[in-house]
């Protein structure tokens, strides 16, 4: 596991542990969207359908289980909880997720790796997860009004989705049969649509600050590969055979 | 090349 992805898993982690101190002990859920949770809900059911049936490590089923169980019960509190239900906007979440839901499926019908069901669901949930922030944030615009957790909540999501796009360039040049093409578009579809919607300040400014940096790593690549090319216009020039220094 | 996708991030 690289940096990138430690650092993205997290902030991740972060995000949810954020919301979930906001709710469990302030009780209350004011700017938080139902539709965002409910969508992330779903997002994590369909992709860890293979909790139980493929173990890649410790460390990835007990994050998975993080996930799922926060997930829902963060819906159960906005849901069920009497006093988080009170502080809940309804009529300012009103973004129809249900909408998101089916082009996603269509999507992840048409386009995938694998026609599997398994693998199909694993892409269905990508794809949401790209536009499962869209009620929260449009939420943030509706009521203008944004408590600092929830800011940070939004931030750390930000800053794990754009860790995760700098996990996939690093393990593109490092292990590219890793790469699935499918969860890196869309990362950087969602990102690009986060700039197109300017509502979020920090959202926007983290995503930038963190593209930046995914342009400094590819500098940083390409004075890799300038490097090799030295040696080998030397080695094509001199006539002799190409090594690398160590 | 391999039969199933793996899927070993979160």
């Amino acid at each position: 596991m690289n940096v990138f992805r430690l650092a993205g898993d997290m902030t991740h982690l972060i995000s949810v542990l954020v919301l979930l101190l906001k709710i469990h002990t302030i009780k209350s859920c004011a700017g938080v969207s139902l539709k965002t949770q409910e969508l992330y809900a779903l997002v994590f059911s369909t992709r860890y359908l293979d909790i139980f049936t493929d173990f890649t490590s410790l460390y990835n089923t007990v994050m998975k289980l993080i996930f799922l169980g926060s997930s829902f019960s963060i819906v159960w509190y906005m849901r069920h909880h009497k006093l988080v239900q009170r502080s809940y906007d309804k009529d300012h979440d009103t973004f129809r997720h249900q909408f998101l839901v089916l082009p996603c499926l269509i999507l992840a019908l048409l386009i995938h790796e694998q026609f599997t069901f398994k693998e199909v669901m694993w892409t269905f949930s990508i794809y949401l997860e790209a536009v499962a922030i869209l009620p929260q944030l449009v939420l943030l615009q509706r009521t203008r009004n944004i408590d600092n957790l929830t800011g940070q909540y939004v931030f750390f999501l930000g800053a794990y989705r754009s860790l995760y796009i700098l996990n996939w360039i690093y393990r593109y040049f490092t292990e590219p049969h890793y790469v699935h093409w499918i969860s890196t578009t869309s990362m950087f579809c969602v990102v690009l649509f986060c700039f197109g919607f300017t509502i979020f300040k920090w959202y926007l400014i983290s995503v930038l600050l963190l593209t930046l940096s995914a342009w400094m790593s590819g500098f940083v690549q390409t004075l890799l590969y300038a490097d090799f090319f030295y040696y080998y216009i030397n080695s094509w020039k001199n006539n002799v055979k190409l090594t690398l220094q160590a | 090349d391999s039969e199933t996708v793996e899927h070993d991030e979160l």
